[in-house]
Parts: structure tokens; sequence; C-alpha cells
């Protein structure tokens, strides 16, 4: 079976810190996915932004990208094992996370819908 | 292991159709939940709401619950087996679905992240 994280991701949907919420919401639902990774013109890694973060601003009347990102990210390596991530994802009460390199740079994106789509065993 | 849905599902967040948006966007922030089962008085399976929805709203300026629940809800029975469930899951590439008895009354919720963060073997 699949062991590491590179041989599960995928390329990540991203926006940066001065887009607008619409645009963003806009990106999530033409793409049928909850995250979207927040990076940098170098694609650094900025924040996350989810539906989750959406909901909070129609919640708490919030306008801009900014009032709603998560800053803190917790990502992961491609060298990582699929239990480590499983691990972070059950830690911090997460259900995706950015792969990124050693400098920060985004390579793409993990979740626990590709964790059980991907590597649920066959009846 | 865990073999059926009924060893697995837990209390839904639910909702009626005639709430309004910005009430169930608060249910969602202050659950840290994504997914709220829409139910009628007699908690009778009516549709799903989950923050992806709510993001469709911001996306395209709706205001109402009516406006963007999903009523065509795939479900699942407790005596189903996970892989039933996954099954499910992958064909119509949701990632949470509401456990309703034999009459359409909803007992409860099962999640992908439930299964990835309940059921991952031990390293
Ligand atoms: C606690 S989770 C619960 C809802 C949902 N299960 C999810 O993961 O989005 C929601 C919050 O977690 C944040 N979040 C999601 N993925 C994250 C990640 N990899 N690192 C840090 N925060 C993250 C989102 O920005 C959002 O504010
Ligand atoms: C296609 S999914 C993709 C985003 C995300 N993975 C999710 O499941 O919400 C988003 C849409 O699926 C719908 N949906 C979610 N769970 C559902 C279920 N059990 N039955 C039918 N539709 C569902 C939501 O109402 C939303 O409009």
């Amino acid at each position: 079976g699949i062991s590491f994280v590179k041989e599960l991701f995928k390329d990540a949907l991203t926006c940066q810190l001065e887009d607008d919420l619409e645009s963003v919401a806009k990106l999530i639902v033409a793409n049928n996915e909850d995250h979207v990774v927040v990076v940098d013109d170098h694609l650094i890694l900025q924040g996350i932004l989810t539906s989750f973060d959406i909901t909070k601003a129609v919640a708490y009347s919030k306008r801009k990208v900014s009032e709603i990102v998560t800053r803190k990210v917790v990502s992961v390596t491609p060298e990582e094992t699929i239990y480590e991530l499983i691990g972070k994802l059950k830690k911090y009460n997460i259900s995706a996370m950015p792969v990124v390199d050693n400098n920060g740079k985004v390579l793409g994106i993990v979740s626990a819908d590709m964790l059980v789509k991907d590597l649920a065993p066959k009846p």
C-alpha cells in the first residue's frame, strides 16, 4: 500500500492574502473543494482558508480574506509517512494540510477525504 | 476492528428549512463541524447543508437556507458496512452522510474525517 505523503498528495487550490472573499468562495465552489492554500508571489506558505472560514465570515460579518485566514498552518513534507499525517490530523482536529518543501514552498495538499477514498481497503 | 456504521456514527448538528443562514453559520462555527442535517419537526431528513453550501451563498449572494440546501441527500443506515459507506462517499464525491432509520428519521452522522481518525491503524 501507500506509505509516504509523496505518493498521495495532489495540486492545491491557492489564493493570496489580498484577494477578495467572493473570488475565493467562487474558487472553492468551482472546484468542489473545501481548502485553499494562501501563498505569496513565490508560492511560499502564508496561511490556509477553508469553507469553514468562509462560514465564519458569514456568521460574524467579516469581509476580507486577511480577516478570516488561519496564519498558523499545520503542514507536512512529502517524506513524512501516512501515520505521521494521520497523527497530525487528529492532534489539531483538521481535515487537510498543505504539503511543503524545506523552504516552505507549497507543493500540494493532502486530506482525510483523499486518505479514505484512495487508501480504503477493497472489500 | 469496526465493521458497521452503527459502531461509528455520532450525533448530528441539525437545523430546519426555515432557519436563517447566519444562525446555521454560527452553529457550524461553534461546533467546529462542516455538516448540518436539515430536519422537520419529527426529525425526518429534509436535506443537508455544509460549509461548502454557505460558501456557495457567499459566491452567489444567496440569503436563505432554502436557497442553498441540498435536498437529494445520500444517506446510510446503521446496519450498512463501512465498505458500503466508503463506496457511497467515493461514488457521490461527498465527505459525510446522515445516518437514518427505515422511516427516514435522522439518527446521527458519519464522515470521512471520523473514518480516518477512528479507524486508522496504529503504527
Ligand atoms: C478546526 S477545523 C474544523 C472544520 C474542518 N474539519 C476543517 O478542517 O476545516 C476548522 C479550522 O481549521 C483551520 N485549518 C484547516 N486546515 C488547517 C491546517 N492544515 N493548519 C491549520 N489550520 C487549519 C481552518 O482554517 C479553520 O479555521
Ligand atoms: C460535492 S461536495 C464537495 C465538498 C465537500 N467535500 C463536501 O462533501 O461537502 C459539496 C456538496 O455536496 C453536498 N453534500 C454533502 N454531503 C452530502 C450528502 N450526504 N448527500 C448529498 N449531498 C451532499 C453539499 O450540500 C454540497 O453542496
